[in-house]
């Protein structure tokens, strides 16, 4: 497994630090709140009070040889900064960091952050498409190419063979890569499969595929 | 389309309103801060100052005859359930709510929320999975029973076809449903594909078939 430095520990970075330490990487989380660092000490390899912003401080919590480092502080983009100035400065190799808003992800990405993260709006922008569609259980962007979405089957498709309705050999760019009929769920379901009251398909695409398919 | 509020416009409140907006549904877009509101108000249908704690102010605001209303109120606790209360008593039909942690999210529930969201708790478990796989470069957790993951192939893959390596007739619960190959995507390849140095194979499959994989 691998190192990981978790700087800042709201809820963002506390989760992260803890879901790393579950997947059983070695955690060293720092935050300049004692509280916080006392409630996560029992789950992650090492907890420090430090001032992220302070190079000296990281480099003598031993920061200087972890694989990735996380800047987990939104809010305050003075700190943020600064804290991934230090660790770009210290050598780590891979450094990601959250951001408050676009300026302040284009700031990270100038002084070498290799991945920004807005966990805020990647959550609202993906809970706004599927409060809007009414059939539509979720939509996940898996790149800006291609989409998955979870669509409940209309009355008209009840019934149907999924050849009939999505017929491959047109090539749409779309297919079904799973039906969820109950608790079960059928995972590269063969085109004479019938659709039921109640299904729910798993369907990949095109961007552009799956939103004509959504209007229809 | 249809009729949303917005209580809140913190980092994720802002980012939903803007986005419902975007998709051309009408939206109300609410907050205790006179400067978020006036920051807002250029983009959505209604924008105004209220304390969302205040059924009447609500009432006032005209928030009753919403389809959807959204409660992006996080760290403070004692408002958001004062607020997801008033609107459950103004008879909003579905009421979703951001929370900050689980016991919080418990309460939302039990007082009639129909989907409690946790923006920083799920962006934070999908980074550290990513994180932790070299290969993996995204997982996206469909449901308990399903994920998705985008893979890099390796070498040993390369010059192999699909049917080789993944064996549909073995149902082993896990199919390829694309192929990132430069700057092209092929959905639904067919199992005569053969594998490129550098494709990014996106594979859907059974959870416990999926982690099988990653580990090989
Ligand atoms: N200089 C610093 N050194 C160490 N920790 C810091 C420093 N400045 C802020 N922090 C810590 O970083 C954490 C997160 O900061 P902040 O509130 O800016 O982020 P946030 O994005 O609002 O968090 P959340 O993940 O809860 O949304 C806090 O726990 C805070 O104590
Ligand atoms: N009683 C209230 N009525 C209206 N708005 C309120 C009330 N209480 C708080 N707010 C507003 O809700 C917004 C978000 O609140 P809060 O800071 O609790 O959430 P958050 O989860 O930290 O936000 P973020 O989305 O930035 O992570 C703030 O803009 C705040 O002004």
């Amino acid at each position: 497994r691998k190192h990981f430095a978790v700087l800042g520990l709201g809820r963002f970075g506390k989760c992260l630090a803890l879901s790393l330490a579950k997947l059983g990487n070695t955690v060293l989380a720092f935050d300049i709140d004692e509280k916080l660092v006392q409630d996560i000490s029992d789950y992650v390899s090492v907890a420090r009070v430090v001032d992220c912003t302070d190079i000296e401080a990281l480099r003598e919590a031993g920061v200087a040889n972890s694989d990735v480092a996380i800047v987990a502080m939104g809010t305050n983009i003075e700190a943020s900064v600064l804290a991934a100035m230090a660790l770009k400065d210290l050598g780590i190799p891979i450094v990601v960091a959250k951001a408050m808003n676009e300026t302040h992800g284009k700031i990270l990405e100038k002084i070498g952050v290799s991945r920004v993260v807005y966990p805020e709006k990647e959550m609202a922008e993906k809970l706004a498409r599927v409060l809007t569609s009414t059939n539509v259980m979720d939509i996940i962007d898996l790149s800006p190419d291609y989409t998955i979405l979870e669509e409940r089957a209309n009355a008209q498709m009840v019934g149907k063979t999924l050849a009939h309705l999505f017929e491959p050999d047109k090539r749409s760019g779309v297919i079904v890569v799973a039906i969820k009929r109950n608790d079960h769920i059928i995972v590269g379901p063969p085109g004479s499969e019938k659709i039921r009251e109640g299904d729910v398909l798993v369907i990949v695409g095109e961007t552009e595929e799956v939103k004509k398919l959504i209007q229809e």
